[in-house]
């Protein structure tokens, strides 16, 4: 992993970069309810990777919003009771293999759970008993329980309520 | 290697000081 500091105007520089297939992401100290809106290098998107090819100089450019949306809701199991679960919300498309594209929420005991600051797009939200963390990033798995994920479009600013069957 | 160079734009620039870095990775 390469890293440059960011400066409080935004600026940053990150040297030595070989060529190679890159992912970019940016890490800050502070909770920050904030989400990529684009990700750009000279221009192309870049938001589910980017290659580097040679020592030409490259610029990116990366915007943040922090007007995500929220989602909350109740994880049921199949006789309808509160169920405690593992939620995540499992981007569509190219985005699957960016994990900062991924959102997780531990459920209660009841079954209630919270997500912030989620980029806008389409998701499917998975809601399962008994997971190991992580498993959600392998392809493989996940198309085992597509047909069980509910589909969810999230909006600049929205905020929505949902039920979700858990996945025993 | 190359040099990758840009800039974080946002909105709230109050938000620009809570950022420690960019960072990439294969």
């Amino acid at each position: 992993v390469l890293s440059g500091s960011v400066t409080n105007n935004g600026f940053f520089t990150i040297s030595g970069v070989l060529p190679g297939n890159y992912l970019a992401w940016i890490e800050y100290h502070e909770p920050a309810n904030i989400y990529v809106k684009s990700m750009r290098l000279d221009g192309v998107d870049a938001r589910d990777g980017f290659r580097i090819e040679g020592p030409s100089p490259r610029q990116m450019e990366i915007v943040l919003g922090d007007a995500g949306g929220a989602l909350d809701g109740a994880v049921l199991n199949d006789k309808l009771a509160p169920s405690a679960a593992t939620v995540v919300l499992v981007p569509n498309g190219s985005l699957r293999r960016r994990s900062t594209a991924y959102k997780v929420a531990v459920a209660d005991p009841v079954g209630r759970f919270q997500l912030q600051a989620i980029a806008p797009g389409d998701y499917k939200l998975f809601a399962w008993v008994d997971v190991e963390a992580n498993a959600w990033l392998d392809a493989e798995f996940l198309r085992t329980y597509e047909e069980r994920g509910f589909p969810i479009s999230v909006g600049e600013g929205t905020k929505a309520s949902v039920r979700v069957t858990a996945i025993p | 290697g190359a040099e990758v160079s840009g800039r974080v734009i946002t909105d709230n620039p109050d938000l620009l000081t809570r950022f420690d870095s960019v960072s990439l990775g294969g």
